[in-house]
């Protein structure tokens, strides 16, 4: 399941 | 991180040292639309607020400090540096840059993630990066005149967010996580914005002429 957002990206 | 990401990254960090190299070997700023440099400093301030709180990985923090350092030190260059700021055009740039920023921040008040500080800043520094290119792009139709590191250091800009596009797209396929199509729709509109300055620049580079945009 698509659970979290990517907060890595710049 | 993947290829596509890195590439991304590099290509944009490339842009900034391109234009930072360009102002301060040649002391001139010719050409360059101080109003987007401003928009892009506050892009980074506003989306990297969680640099000391929220660590990610060193690269991750140094490409912050990075970004952050030279948008700053280019919005210095053209208005405090004394040799620089004299060859800045202010009657060349006049889009109402202010007049963008409402907006942003209004639909990231409404359209957001999450309600918090944090994460509205974030949405802002989204959408504001998307349109901040366009002071410089409204400044190349009136100046006309784009010497070679301006235009590369536009066409790296534009670059890096389309190689972000293929990150996403790669990412949906391979990760469990996902970008949120506010990050999507924002990339796609920014890149566009660069499309028809790619056209006239591959144009340029094809029939090996000096870079020449429409009135």
């Amino acid at each position: 399941a698509r659970d979290k957002v990517a907060k890595d990206e710049l | 991180m993947n290829i596509f990401r890195l590439a991304g990254d590099m290509t944009h960090l490339a842009s900034v040292l391109v234009l930072l190299l360009k102002i301060h070997t040649i002391k001139s700023c010719a050409g360059i639309s101080l109003k987007t440099q401003e928009l892009f400093a506050i892009v980074f301030l506003t989306r990297y607020l969680d640099l000391f709180t929220n660590f990610i990985s060193i690269y991750n923090t140094i490409m912050k400090l990075i970004f952050l350092g030279s948008s700053f030190s280019i919005v210095w260059y053209i208005r405090r540096h004394r040799v620089v700021r004299r060859s800045y055009d202010k009657d060349q740039d006049t889009f109402r840059h202010f007049f963008l920023m409402w907006p942003c921040l209004i639909l990231a008040i409404f359209i957001n993630e999450k309600f918090t500080l944090k994460e509205v800043m974030w949405t802002f520094s989204i959408y504001l990066e998307a349109i901040a290119i366009l002071p410089q792009l409204v400044m190349l139709q009136r100046t006309r005149n784009i010497d070679n590191l301006t235009g590369q250091y536009i066409f790296l800009l534009g670059a890096y967010r389309a190689f972000y596009i293929l990150n996403w797209i790669y990412r949906y396929f391979t990760e469990e996580h996902y970008v949120h199509w506010i990050t999507w729709v924002a990339g796609v509109i920014q890149t566009l914005l660069y499309g028809d300055f790619f056209y006239y620049y591959f144009q340029s580079w094809k029939n090996n002429v000096k870079l020449e945009l429409p009135a």
